[in-house]
């Protein structure tokens, strides 16, 4: 078996709206 | 140490309950109160967010310019001080300044690093803080051609979310695992939604990161791998595509 000590999510490669 | 523990050993500790959202700490008021500090340490240099409390600041403009402290009429400098260490001088006066300036708007007090490039600056300031456990960090580069430049840039450069399941609460069921991918995009969506309404901004990588063992290695090294795809707003859309990339990531895990 398997365990997850921790967990992110994150958005990158922000860019502004032309 | 837990809050329990601490109190244990200094029964005096006042302890703070931290605004809660979703189980977890809700950052935002952090995250605001470093816009305030941003805006104060701005005003000197080119300054790049680095997290939620820490900035790259450049002041190589400032020291060269600022008016009463032209590093070519130091007086106080050794003789075999060049240019550079001037600069430093300068950036030491400058800091100085901006600490006091933030803490007078602010409230808030700052360490900080001084150096001519980023990595050595953070790495004095990192110094600094285990002795002053200020709240919010500042770290200034004085020179452009050693390393990497600071970037003008005072609105973060990613947006993340997270949870830790130390011990006996690590998560053991994809069903748990979905559970908190689901608050995790959430509150991932509401800053995306946050930025895109304040700042016109967007942002095109979803990125999942997991850190994991195997139940009967607990010793083990091996590294759940970071996975991405492009991020595609929508709630349900998010949390669709990071199980995805959990699922992805725990195939190879177990090989």
């Amino acid at each position: 078996g398997w365990r997850i000590t921790g967990l992110s999510v994150s958005a990158s490669k922000i860019v502004e709206i032309p | 140490m837990r809050g329990h523990e601490a109190k244990q050993v200094f029964p005096e500790i006042q302890l703070i309950q931290v605004p809660v959202v979703r189980v977890k700490a809700d950052l935002n008021t952090c995250r605001n109160a470093g816009s305030e500090v941003v805006a104060v340490l701005s005003r000197k240099g080119r300054c790049e967010r680095a997290s939620i409390d820490e900035v790259y600041l450049d002041l190589t403009d400032a020291a060269e310019k600022n008016s009463g402290v032209d590093p070519k009429n130091m007086q106080n400098c050794r003789k075999d001080a060049d240019h550079h260490d001037k600069l430093l001088a300068c950036g030491t006066v400058i800091v100085a300044e901006l600490r006091t300036q933030v803490l007078k708007e602010t409230d808030f007090t700052c360490s900080a690093g001084i150096a001519h490039n980023k990595e050595t600056a953070w790495r004095g300031k990192a110094a600094r803080m285990l002795w002053h456990q200020h709240w919010c960090l500042v770290v200034e580069h004085c020179k452009r051609d050693h390393g990497e430049e600071v970037q003008g840039c005072l609105l973060p450069k990613s947006h993340g979310s997270e949870k830790t399941f130390p011990g006996p609460r690590a998560l053991k069921t994809i069903a748990s695992v979905q559970h908190w991918l689901n608050d995790l995009c959430e509150e991932l969506a509401e800053c995306l939604g946050s930025d895109l309404d304040q700042n016109k901004r967007i942002a095109q990588t979803l990125t999942l990161h997991a850190r994991a063992y195997r139940s009967s290695d607990s010793d083990s090294q091996k590294n759940f791998s970071s996975k991405s795809c492009p991020l595609m707003y929508g709630t349900a859309k998010m949390q669709e595509d990071a199980l995805n990339l959990f699922q992805t990531g725990l195939h190879e895990y177990l090989g």
